[in-house]
């Protein structure tokens, strides 16, 4: 598991992403 | 989980994995980029904070994938009554996190659910990678189960008088086909399906054993804790993030600014 790096930051979630919404829903 | 079945990456995305001295110990639940929330008793006294990871985007606990994400504890809020009023009482915890989680198809929080939800005949669900067998064998995949949710009056003559059951206490299991929590799901969410969106009702805590007699598993229930979860969320700061090292062109503006304003201060 690759330990998250500052560089990472540039991509840190935007924090409206929705919640309880799965991308996956289950059949 | 005591009948769970396998489940699929991204089914789940809210699901944590906390691990103490490398092992996974409890679950746990994306609230935001920042917050976690699980259960009190994952962390007893004693326990060193810099001892325990968090994974997220993992189902199977000994296959990091990309989506896997370790990060590290900040600090950890107990609830001011855990212990308190009862052996497992205010059994919540809120993990605040060093460094954002990167949210994708694979990693995503789940919703806080409204204060006076009904929760009379909602479906619930319940993952973790606890126990698979009152014997204690574990498994590495995470699993799923639905568990009906049992009046607390029905649960409280199923523990008699053994065990009381607070206010903030709910019960779930499936008595019938013998799915229970079982120990390593602690921490874990009960979550139930609401217009199309998932909500966590429940946080797995406490009970006895996790087979025959069948004891229900008992959650803190989440609508007790919403004032005090959403307080430290919201009035807690985002720990210092390590600033990614200034580019060299930025650094020389930067210091020829300063050189300036220092020189002008002089004057």
């Amino acid at each position: 598991v690759s330990r998250r790096h500052p560089k990472d930051q540039a991509n840190s979630p935007s924090s409206d992403v929705a919640c309880g919404q799965p991308v996956l829903q289950g059949k | 989980l005591l009948g769970g079945e396998l489940t699929r990456d991204r089914k789940w995305p809210w699901q944590v994995s906390v691990h103490y001295s490398g092992f996974h110990v409890c679950g746990g639940s994306i609230l935001n980029a920042y917050w976690v929330l699980t259960a009190a008793h994952c962390f007893a006294r004693g326990k060193k904070l810099q001892t325990f990871d968090m994974y997220v985007g993992i189902t199977n606990l000994e296959v990091a994938n990309r989506h896997t994400q370790w990060l590290e504890i900040n600090q950890v809020i107990i609830h001011p009554t855990f212990e308190m009023f009862h052996p497992v009482g205010g059994d919540v915890a809120l993990v605040q996190l060093k460094s954002p989680i990167v949210f994708s198809d694979f990693v995503l929080p789940i919703c806080l659910p409204p204060s006076n939800l009904n929760l009379h005949n909602m479906s619930c669900w319940t993952t973790g990678w606890g126990m698979i067998s009152p014997q204690g064998e574990t498994g590495k995949e995470l699993l799923e189960a639905q568990l009906p949710l049992i009046p607390k009056f029905q649960c409280q003559l199923l523990y008699g008088l053994t065990s009381y059951l607070l206010p903030e206490m709910l019960c779930a299991a499936d008595i019938k086909n013998m799915k229970n929590v079982c120990e390593g799901d602690s921490g874990g969410p009960l979550v139930c399906k609401l217009n199309e969106t998932w909500l966590q009702i429940g946080i797995v805590s406490w009970g006895r054993g996790c087979a025959q007699p069948l004891y229900p598993g008992v959650f803190a229930n989440v609508s007790y804790f919403l004032s005090w979860i959403r307080y430290y969320m919201e009035t807690v700061p985002n720990p210092p993030q390590i600033l990614p090292s200034l580019s060299s062109s930025l650094r020389n503006n930067l210091s020829t600014l300063l050189t300036i304003m220092g020189s002008l201060l002089v004057l």
